[in-house]
């Protein structure tokens, strides 16, 4: 079962994830354990990994012009920088005393804050990414609002210039961001309105065209046309808007653990 | 991409250091 709901993510903090939890069973089960070895080394390569990452994520709130990202991100930082000072203090701790059970303790918290705080971390990062993909989304949805003031064959023509762009950076955005997705669910949703946004596209503007020609000919069946065009750019907004919602998901569905 | 590498290390380093704590209580255990 996915705890982690991308990959990349999963990638980096499944590992660590095992450890902390393999080492919190063995603490529990040893009680006072053995003395611990000198861990004053590799404290201080974690410490060093954890001012790095506080230099880039604020680095990264700097530059930033996502409002919520920026919100986000400090609390997730300080929240890793605590949990290694609790590294710190633990492996002082355990050189003055390698049997210190309140050691062992920081030992685990520490650990553990570092997992969950780099877990914020890389959660509002990555909600940060996805809203990127989200504002191309909505792009497409407001170039699809224009369909209906295209009444001539040069509207058209350039309609379908812009539009084109636009859906084909939609559509590889989230055919990455499908893949990297680790919830079987939500990748399947996402592959299916995505091949019924492509299959739609050529669908929209054959139905402009009939309605551009109808209402150039002056010929009856104007109303039609007009009502067909609707029904398309409704179906296609519905389904980016699924896109949009799906992409925001990050729970799990029950039915697919049962 | 920056974040991403910085958090690699970070998990890779704690990663190392509980494997390291979690060796020596696996030998009372």
């Amino acid at each position: 079962m996915p705890v982690f709901h991308t990959k990349t993510i999963e990638s980096i903090l499944e590992p660590v994830a095992q450890q902390v939890s393999r080492l919190v069973i063995l603490h529990e089960e040893a009680e006072d354990g053995n003395a611990m070895p000198d861990l004053a080394r590799p404290v201080q390569v974690v410490k060093m990994a954890v001012d790095n990452l506080v230099k880039v994520g604020y680095d990264t709130v700097n530059v930033s012009e996502d409002q919520i990202l920026k919100q986000d991100m400090p609390p997730a930082l300080q929240r890793v920088e605590e949990a290694s000072f609790l590294l710190l203090d633990a492996s002082d701790m355990l050189r003055a005393d390698p049997y210190s059970a309140p050691a062992r303790k920081k030992l685990i918290e520490g650990s553990r804050g570092i997992l969950q705080g780099t877990s914020a971390l890389l959660l509002a990062f990555d909600e940060s990414e996805v809203r990127k993909i989200i504002r191309i989304c909505k792009s497409v949805l407001e170039y699809l609002a224009i369909t209906e003031v295209v009444d001539c064959m040069e509207d058209l023509v350039k309609f379908v210039k812009n539009l084109s762009p636009v859906l084909t950076k939609m559509a590889k955005e989230v055919d990455l961001r499908e893949k990297e997705l680790t919830h079987q669910v939500h990748r399947e949703m996402l592959v299916r309105s995505l091949e019924e946004v492509k299959a739609l596209t050529p669908v929209l503007i054959s139905a402009v065209k009939i309605f551009v020609s109808t209402k150039s000919q002056g010929a009856g069946g104007v109303k039609e046309s007009q009502g067909n065009r609707d029904f398309v750019v409704r179906k296609l907004c519905d389904e980016i808007n699924e896109i949009i919602r799906v992409l925001q998901l990050t729970t799990y569905d029950e039915d697919e653990w049962e | 991409e920056q974040i991403l590498e910085a958090a690699r290390s970070i998990a890779a380093a704690t990663a190392a250091l509980v494997k390291a704590a979690g060796t020596a209580q696996k030998e009372l255990v």
